[in-house]
């Protein structure tokens, strides 16, 4: 059964993209089929893997856009694949739009869901990098996904943003939107273990959360190469396959797999 | 006249919040009569000041609501005193239900300037903080701000999210919504002169956009004792006063004030 994991948190620059890519990479490498979704009108997944928004079509925005119109639409277009295996759906700007165009529609926290299932078969993995809000793309991610990973800088802005995501993971649930849906787990980003904060925040993070919902080990260090490895149109596992956050994202991709 | 200062970039996590924080902080320190207003549903500038956003009452969220239900509203009910002598209006997560409801409601785009023109007279410096979207609630802040500042982080990903924003601005601009908004200009943030990614960064965006937007100086450098002032609810300045950090705000601050 194809797993489809919306990485979702509504605190701006956690590591939503950077996991959905890094993620990408790593479970391909274990020999899974991936696809990765952007959901962000910013791109940022789409140029973290080499490609300009403002130049693809059709993007994720197309098949959506004929959806809320009545239109006939097949995300299967938009597909596009990756220097490194995995594929994508791009995003664009316009997808901004449909937010807004989304609150008047029949079901329209179903779109996406709806347009995955022609794909689903193909795919072993499918990964929704979402922005940095709790709005319909989000609500459309958390419906459509089987499991949810909640990137949590190791930074006290980023902790006391947990509550908000996860309340809207349950009220997904509660009306009935997506009754199955899973906490798949925390990722901890952009720890440094030379700071007394990342060890306070970690510890608040486990005790306040630890007891019921998974926190996938080990941290991810921060690192000046997650940024670079941007430039450069890679994940972090190509472009540095040896550093720890390489052999971080490869650990948190194990655990992914081996849970059903 | 009083300035009204949107700190806005759709980029998640480019220090907005702390920029919103530090600069109400610097311009009281210089004398200036200055209110921050949290327009995050996530409510970060709010607790960065030590309050907790779930047990204030009101907040901005109270004259906005009442202003799209046509009841009376007054904001200078929702506005607390800080310990640093500046003023905030705090927020709530109820926030985020406003930016849906703002949507059939007329003039959508000015509810926020409406509501500004009873204190406006009150204060020298009206700082509002954005969440990192371009929906209404920032278009609200564009419309009803003299001028916007642009944090961002001198790396690849927010670098290239300049130019959404900017477009915004610019769209504002032409609709007539508030045609005399002016940029008054980058922060760069988390510099980290130390990498070469810093120096690649910062020398594209003077390329891209020095010559129409202005690039203040001095850049901000990355310090672990930001992420530590807001758990001690307190500025960079009140925090770790001689930090370069706090010189940087201070400078910034100088800057503002010194342009009318
Ligand atoms: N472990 C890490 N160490 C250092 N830098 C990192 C790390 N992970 C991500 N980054 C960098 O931090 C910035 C923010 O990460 P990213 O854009 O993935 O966050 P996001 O949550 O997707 O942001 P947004 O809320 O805007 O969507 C990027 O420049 C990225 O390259
Ligand atoms: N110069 C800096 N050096 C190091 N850390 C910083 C710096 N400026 C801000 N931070 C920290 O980085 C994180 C992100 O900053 P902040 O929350 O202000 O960004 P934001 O743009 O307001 O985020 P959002 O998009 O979620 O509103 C916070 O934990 C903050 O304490
Ligand atoms: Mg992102
Ligand atoms: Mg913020």
């Amino acid at each position: 059964m194809t797993r489809v994991i919306a990485i979702a948190m509504q605190k701006g620059g956690v590591g939503k993209t950077t996991t959905a890519v890094n993620l990408a990479a790593a479970l391909t490498e274990l020999g899974q089929r991936v696809l990765a979704i952007d959901l962000d009108p910013q791109g940022n997944l789409t140029q973290h893997v080499g490609f300009d928004p403002e130049q693809l079509h059709p993007t994720i925005y197309t098949p959506l856009k004929a959806e809320v119109e009545g239109q006939p639409s097949d995300i299967g277009d938009a597909i596009y694949e990756t220097d490194e295996g995995f594929h994508i759906v791009p995003s664009q700007p316009e997808l901004s739009l449909i937010e807004v165009s989304l609150i008047n529609t029949l079901s329209r926290e179903r779109v996406l869901a709806t347009l995955l299932e022609d794909i689903k078969s193909h795919y072993d993995f499918i990964l929704i990098d979402c922005n940095p809000s709790l709005g319909l793309l989000v609500i459309n991610a958390l419906t459509a996904a089987t499991g949810v990973v909640v990137p949590i800088q190791t930074e006290y802005l980023a902790a006391r943003g947990a509550f908000m995501i996860l309340s809207s993971i349950e009220t997904v649930r509660r009306k009935k939107l997506n009754p199955q849906l899973k906490v798949e787990g925390i990722i901890l980003t952009m720890a440094d273990p030379r700071t007394l904060m990342t060890g306070e925040v970690t510890t608040a993070i486990k005790q306040q959360f630890g007891a019921t919902i998974p926190i996938f080990e080990p941290p991810v260090r921060r690192s000046v190469r997650f940024a670079e490895s941007v430039v450069a149109g890679k994940s972090i596992l190509a472009y540095e396959p040896t550093s720890q956050g390489s052999e971080a994202y490869r650990q948190i991709a194990k655990t992914l797999i081996g849970r059903k």
